[in-house]
């Protein structure tokens, strides 16, 4: 399964 | 981690403090759209459920459960204990457009097919609009509380330090977010009418009243 995307902002 | 960032969102943060602060002075949650906060909550929950899957930081971790708890509080306060305060007849502002918007744009649009990616971008698109149900109320009643103007003051200025944190961040890293730049200009555009009428009225110490 692919990861989903980083968002580091809230 | 920048300084317009970090303002942004303690600005968030207090515009909720000024919200809780608001419905327990004035024991009154008069003036204030039931609609948008429960599509904040709406925006919280679907957006921050990378809490069980990443962590990033222990303030990214605090201000994520933060936001979460205080709309639910806020959305339990005027649908129980202050609901004979609610101004319901003048909250008529359909929000159900803008889920099913959002929703559609998120399957059109989401940053990747991934289930959180597609639940991020429905967010984003609805967290763009979630504040018209408030606008709305208050161009439908003509004007609003001081501390009520206060609070959607506050939330328009975190979104417009969003968009010199994006410049910021740009130059700085390189870092590109076409989703949350395009939804979050458009966010922004939405205060554009309200910052004008709250400097000229509310800053001078008058009522919020629209001309």
């Amino acid at each position: 399964d692919e990861e989903a995307k980083v968002h580091d902002e809230l | 981690m920048n300084i317009f960032r970090l303002v942004a969102d303690l600005l968030h943060l207090a515009s909720i403090f000024i919200l809780l602060l608001k419905i327990q002075q004035t024991k009154s949650c008069a003036g204030v759209s039931l609609k948008t906060q429960a599509l904040y909550f709406v925006v919280f929950v679907t957006r921050y459920l990378d809490l069980f899957t990443h962590f990033y930081s222990v303030y990214n971790s605090l201000m994520k459960l933060f936001f979460i708890a205080s709309s639910a509080y806020i959305v339990y306060l005027m649908w129980k204990p202050y609901r004979p305060t609610y101004s319901a007849s003048t909250d008529t502002f359909r929000a159900e457009f803008l889920i099913v918007g959002a929703a559609l744009l998120g399957l059109a649009f989401p940053d990747s097919w991934h289930i959180l990616d597609i639940l991020w971008s429905f967010s984003i698109y609805l967290e763009a609009v979630a504040i018209l149900p408030q606008l709305f109320q208050m161009t439908r009643t003509g004007e609003a509380e001081t501390i009520t103007s206060h609070y959607v003051f506050a939330l328009g200025a975190y979104r417009a330090l969003y968009l010199m944190n994006w410049i910021y961040r740009y130059y700085t890293e390189g870092y590109m977010d076409v989703i949350a730049w395009v939804a979050g200009a458009v966010q922004t555009i939405l205060y554009a009418d309200f910052f004008y009428i709250y400097l000229t009225r509310v800053m001078r110490g008058r009522l919020f009243s629209l001309p």
